[in-house]
C-alpha cells in the first residue's frame, strides 16, 4: 500500500459517502443516473468475485464489502425506496448502457492477463469501469442545475482513479517487473473522459458559480 | 506469475 492508493481508496469511499448523503439528506435521486449505479454495481461484484477465496487483508475485504454493499443499496434506493424512486430522471437517464456492457466483455474476452473465467471478468469489470460514468456525464449535461453534493460525488469519483494512475507509476518505478497493463490503459481513459467535467467544475469552483456543463 | 500478481488492489 502506497501513500497514492490510499488516497485513492479514501476519495473512492468519500465520493460513495457523498451520493448516499445526498440520497439520504435530501431524500431524492434528481440528477444522479441509475444506470451508472447499476454499472458499478456489476464492476463491483464481477471485480471481487475473489472476495471468499483470496483473503489479502481486512482492509481489503472491508473496502470490497463496502462497494459492493453500498453500490446495491442505491440501485435499491433508485428503484424501490417509495419516496427517493419518485425523484429519479426516468426520461433523462436514457443511456443505452447495454452497449457498454457487451463491448467491455467483449474486449475483455479479447484482452485479460489469464484466460480463467475470474480474469476474464476481472478484465470486463476494469474496462466497464472505465465507462461506466458516461450515463451519470449524459444526465449532468440534460439536467440544467447539478446540485453541490452531486457534483461533489462525480468529482471524487474522477479523482479517485487518478491517484490510482499516480499508485501504478510509483509501483512500476518502485516494484520490480511490476505492471498493470490492462487498469493502467483503462484507468488513463477512465480519468480523461471526466476532463471536461473536470475543466467546468474548476470553472464553477473559481467562479463560485453554479455547476454548469453545456448540453 | 508470481504471487504478487493476486489483486491486492481494489
Amino acid at each position: 500500500m502506497n501513500v497514492f492508493r490510499l488516497a485513492g481508496d479514501m476519495t473512492h469511499l468519500l465520493s460513495i459517502l457523498l451520493l448516499l448523503l445526498k440520497i439520504y439528506a435530501t431524500k431524492s435521486c434528481s440528477g444522479v443516473s441509475r444506470k451508472t449505479q447499476e454499472l458499478y454495481a456489476i464492476v463491483f461484484i464481477f471485480r471481487y468475485l475473489d472476495l471468499f477465496t483470496d483473503f489479502i487483508s481486512v482492509y481489503n475485504t472491508f473496502m470490497k464489502v463496502v462497494f459492493i454493499a453500498s453500490s446495491l443499496a442505491i440501485v435499491w434506493c433508485m428503484r424501490f425506496h417509495p419516496v427517493v424512486r419518485r425523484s429519479y430522471d426516468r426520461e433523462l437517464d436514457t443511456f443505452r448502457y447495454f452497449f457498454l456492457v457487451g463491448a467491455s466483455f467483449a474486449l475483455a474476452l479479447i484482452w485479460h492477463e489469464k484466460f480463467s473465467v475470474q480474469e476474464v471478468f476481472w478484465a470486463f469489470s476494469i474496462y466497464l469501469e472505465a465507462v461506466a460514468i458516461l450515463p451519470q456525464l449524459v444526465l449532468l449535461q440534460r439536467s440544467g442545475n447539478v446540485d453541490n453534493l452531486t457534483g461533489q460525488y462525480v468529482f471524487f469519483l474522477g479523482a479517485y482513479r487518478a491517484f490510482y494512475i499516480l499508485n501504478w507509476i510509483y509501483r512500476y518505478l518502485t516494484e520490480p517487473r511490476f505492471t498493470r497493463w490492462i487498469a493502467g490503459t483503462s484507468g488513463v481513459v477512465q480519468t480523461a473522459l471526466y476532463a471536461d467535467f473536470f475543466y467546468y467544475y474548476f470553472i464553477s469552483w473559481k467562479n463560485n458559480s453554479k455547476l454548469k456543463l453545456p448540453a | 506469475r508470481e504471487v504478487d500478481d493476486v489483486k491486492d488492489e481494489l
